[in-house]
């Protein structure tokens, strides 16, 4: 299986969001 | 190749087939990095201790295999007291004597005492005469 | 000997350094039956995609590895629609010019359009001209 989903990955857990 | 190690810093459970389901700590090799944002990766081999009662036997996940239980009771005592904490155990002081009725493989027994019946952690038994 | 095979119905966190985490479907071999009701297992190894996001490096965990901004930003186009569903999202129709300003090792790239700036899914751009 070397074929990535297609659907977005999830945003960062909210423990890890950095400040953009 | 060596391959970069990461830890999984929250659980992930998988939502397509090519996913991999993390739990928070687990410790993978990336084997691929896409710009998509979506690594491949393969998990490092771990082991360690589980409770029974979060598994399932993978081929036959109904057959029950817990041991048949035993009405007429087995002598045990009880080598460390236990206060309920569900409404279906018992409570019981260290030093009780108490039967064993059914010895289910996730480690909560069907214990009685005079007539009282109830779930009580096994590690906390003793078989009596021992 | 030949292991019985489980898979774990939920997850699992683990409370002390010798049990093992589980995420729901895991499939672990059992190497011994405690009758406490602990199993000690083996996780089968596993691979899949993960996100990114949800990863840190082992040894640095706290050294950013993202590649700079590019402030001047880089031309692509949008070659699908979507739609924000956090604040900090960008919402584009297909066939959209846009800038790339940092292209996050997550897949969530930060993008300008005229004075919108916003994170955007990196798998729906593709660079301009090609």
């Amino acid at each position: 299986i070397k074929q990535p989903p297609s659907n977005p990955p999830p945003r960062p857990p909210v423990e890890a969001r950095k400040k953009p | 190749i060596i391959l970069q190690t990461y830890r999984a810093i929250a659980n992930y459970e998988k939502h397509s087939p090519s996913e991999m389901a993390m739990a928070t700590g687990d410790v993978v090799d990336v084997v691929e990095k896409n710009e998509s944002g979506w690594w491949f990766c393969q998990m490092k081999t771990k082991r360690g201790w589980v409770p029974a009662s979060f598994l399932e036997p993978l081929d036959s996940p109904d057959e029950p295999e817990d041991p048949e239980p035993n009405y007429a009771g087995e002598p045990y005592v009880t080598i460390k007291a236990y206060t309920a904490v569900e409404e279906d155990e018992v409570s019981l002081a260290q030093g009780e004597a108490i039967e064993v009725i059914h010895k289910l493989l996730d480690g909560w027994w069907v214990v009685r005492k005079e007539d009282v019946t109830g779930y009580f952690p096994s590690m906390f038994l003793q078989k009596s005469g021992q």
